[in-house]
């Protein structure tokens, strides 16, 4: 453990937390994108099988039953309790598009072709584009709820400090997982122009809003 | 043990 994933970690934690409070305190899920709530609850539980099978630590299981459980209680509230309040017309995107490739991508390239090292690399192309439904409804929308923002923000910082923890590892234990790292590259990338947006606009107190 | 290195990672 370093000071990198350990922040990383509390980042999306923290991330996790926001997006809960936020639909339960306003009993409103507008804005937030259903099926990328979906796709990361499917990544939590492909990734996190081992949980059954091999005990790492406390805290690695401690979080990972967290974030499974925060990731389906997200989607119960938008699917069930405050599908109301679910903005189905903008959270458009084919989620097929997303599964169908990386689910091939995770066959075709992988450390070893075994039943959970597929599902773990299936895992982790999946997490790299999970976020595309919610930038598209927000490039729908045209805007996005300020604590939406620190979700977004909090979310996309916890695999930037995942790089930082990667190359600490490389450097001081020889340790490095191309896949994890060439996807991790790819999933903040695609945060570069949130983050730009939310740098230049939320943090100066304005509200987010693309230009339609 | 590398294995269980290898993903000690959330």
């Amino acid at each position: 453990m370093n000071i990198f994933r350990l922040t990383g970690d509390l980042s999306h934690l923290a991330a996790i937390i926001i997006l809960l409070l936020k639909i339960w305190k306003t009993r409103s899920c507008a804005g937030i994108s259903g099926k990328s709530q979906i796709l990361f609850a499917l990544v939590f539980t492909t990734r996190y099988l081992d949980l059954l099978t091999s005990f790492i630590s406390f805290y690695n299981t401690i979080m990972k039953l967290i974030y499974i459980g925060c990731a389906y209680a997200t989607v119960y509230l938008i699917y069930m309790k405050f599908k109301a309040t679910y903005d189905g017309n903008h959270d458009s995107f084919r989620l097929e598009f997303l599964v169908v490739p990386v689910g091939g991508l995770a066959c075709l390239v992988n450390h070893d072709f075994s039943f959970l090292e597929i599902l773990w690399t299936f895992s982790i192309y999946l997490e790299s584009v999970a976020i595309l439904p919610q930038l598209f409804m927000i490039s729908k929308t045209g805007e996005a709820e300020t604590i939406t923002t620190h979700y977004l923000f909090f979310l996309g910082l916890y695999r930037a400090l995942y790089l930082f923890n990667w190359i600490w590892r490389f450097y001081f234990e020889g340790f490095f997982d191309m896949i994890a790292i060439v996807a991790g590259v790819v999933q903040t990338i695609l945060y570069c122009d949130f983050f730009y947006l939310y740098v230049t606009k939320v943090l100066k107190g304005k509200k987010l809003s693309l230009p339609a | 043990e590398t294995l269980k290195k290898d993903k000690d990672e959330l």
